[in-house]
């Protein structure tokens, strides 16, 4: 089956959307399908790839609904980038689900019947711990952490583990962090090489534990700070189309290609 | 009684922590009490005044669930800044109040109590439209909207404006947002200034309308992106005491001093 990676922080406006979009791209372009989820009720990853709240394809929220939906919701977006889109109303499907037994479950259950068609599947979570993201998390086997290198971003971090840790003990035992990238990177002040230093000594602290994280990394190269990765969105594309020699383009081809370098996953 | 402003925006990490805090220190600076209520359950603000969950102090989880603990729950963090602190237990919230009627009005009860000892009530809400912040909104009697100059930040303000018209309508008929900080502005790029052209040309268009924005407006100067305000959360500093010549500094009193000049707010 494919590899599948919840990218996920509950701290905002990091870099989440970013990440997955130009990550699924890179992927797709040299040639593997990919199929991006947008679990985010503010829907930014579809969006950024141009599908909006007007468009009738299965969202999903229809998917939470009625995981029997899956077969023809995923739409291809650009060439081997497979879009399963969010809108508006998915805000409602906390409160909707409340009461299911099986409400961690259902996006898990949906993507199993359709995963094959893919090599890898990248879920786009919203800035919250709620029932999407551990959807996410249930329904992956990866995570990737998406962060700035910011004194207020290390203080989230302890948390966003602690739910890791229990997704991976009551629901989903095969859950690894893959590792950390870090996003609007600023390499040349000393509060962000501090804040480097402190989470890979951290990272290898960890090394001989049992934890989901024990073989997390710090993804090379940092994500630099780069307005085309803020403006392409607008236009509906990814940074390959609007600016494929900016640094941005660089960068998270980079990643794309430390990832596909990997051997089934972490 | 005090200005009494709500700083919000559901989308994450677009400084509305860093703008709390820092209009808060340069109004309290010079010379008027602030009183500066964190409710955010990641507590930044109260992290970045230097308190954090080992405090004893009286959190804003407490007076949530009895309004009657303010009295002595605020505490003078720097000379005239006063804070009421915010703890991770406020997660919890809003499902243990989800059953009162009066669940809306708890904060704002609480202040009326002891607000006449402030000059200014500045009230840091959490990335989200939930209780946490419908409690603020119902608290206060201004909004001002911390946002980046970018596409994605765009797509958010038309359902934060619909969840400040809705409060307007059934809780809080005197709130007004009486406009925009931007933050983290990159003024070089042109993104940025399409980004303000279509900010400006939409607040004048609602001039002549019944909306509680009609008098919003774009608060000058933006707020310049700059590492050092990045960086004063880390020694548990306001930028006027980690770096009161930094561009940072500057440009938050002149927000400060932008708003004092105001004559009882918009
Ligand atoms: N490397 C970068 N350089 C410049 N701008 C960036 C970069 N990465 C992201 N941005 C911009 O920063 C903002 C936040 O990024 P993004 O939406 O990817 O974060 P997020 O974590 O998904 O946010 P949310 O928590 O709201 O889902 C967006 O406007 C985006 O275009
Ligand atoms: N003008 C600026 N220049 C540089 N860094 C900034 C600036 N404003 C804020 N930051 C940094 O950006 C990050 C996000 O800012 P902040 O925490 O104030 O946003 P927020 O909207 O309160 O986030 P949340 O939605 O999580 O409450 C923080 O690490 C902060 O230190
Ligand atoms: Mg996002
Ligand atoms: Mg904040």
């Amino acid at each position: 089956g494919p590899r599948r990676i919840a990218l996920m922080n509950q701290k905002g406006g990091v870099g989440k959307t970013t990440t997955t979009v130009n990550i699924a791209a890179a992927i797709a372009e040299l040639g593997t399908p990919v199929l991006l989820v947008d679990l985010d009720p503010q829907a930014h990853a579809s969006l950024h790839l141009g599908v909006d709240d007007s468009s009738e394809a299965t969202s999903v929220y229809d998917i939470l609904l009625d995981p029997t939906e899956i077969f023809d919701a995923p739409i291809e977006v650009k060439p081997n980038l497979w879009l399963l889109r969010s809108e508006t109303d998915l805000a409602a499907a906390e409160t909707e689900l409340s009461q299911e037994t099986d409400r961690y479950a259902r996006l898990r259950e949906a993507l199993e019947a359709v995963e094959d068609r893919f090599g890898f599947v990248l879920l786009d979570c919203p800035p919250s711990l709620g029932l999407l993201t551990l959807n996410g998390l249930n329904a992956a086997q990866e995570v990737l952490i998406p962060m700035q290198a910011q004194f207020l971003a290390l203080q989230g971090v302890g948390k966003l583990l602690e739910t890791v840790q229990l997704v991976s003990q009551q629901l989903n035992p095969d859950l690894r962090v893959s590792g950390i990238v870090l996003c609007m990177f600023d390499g040349q002040t000393t509060h962000a090489q501090e804040v480097v230093a402190d989470l890979e000594a951290y990272l290898e602290s960890q090394r001989e534990t049992e934890t989901p994280w024990r073989g997390a990394k710090l993804y090379q190269p940092p994500i630099r700070r780069n307005i085309k990765l803020a403006e392409c969105p607008s236009f509906g594309q990814t940074i390959f189309e609007y600016a494929p020699w900016a640094p941005g383009a660089a960068d998270y081809r980079r990643i794309a290609e430390a990832l596909l370098a990997e051997h089934g996953g972490a």
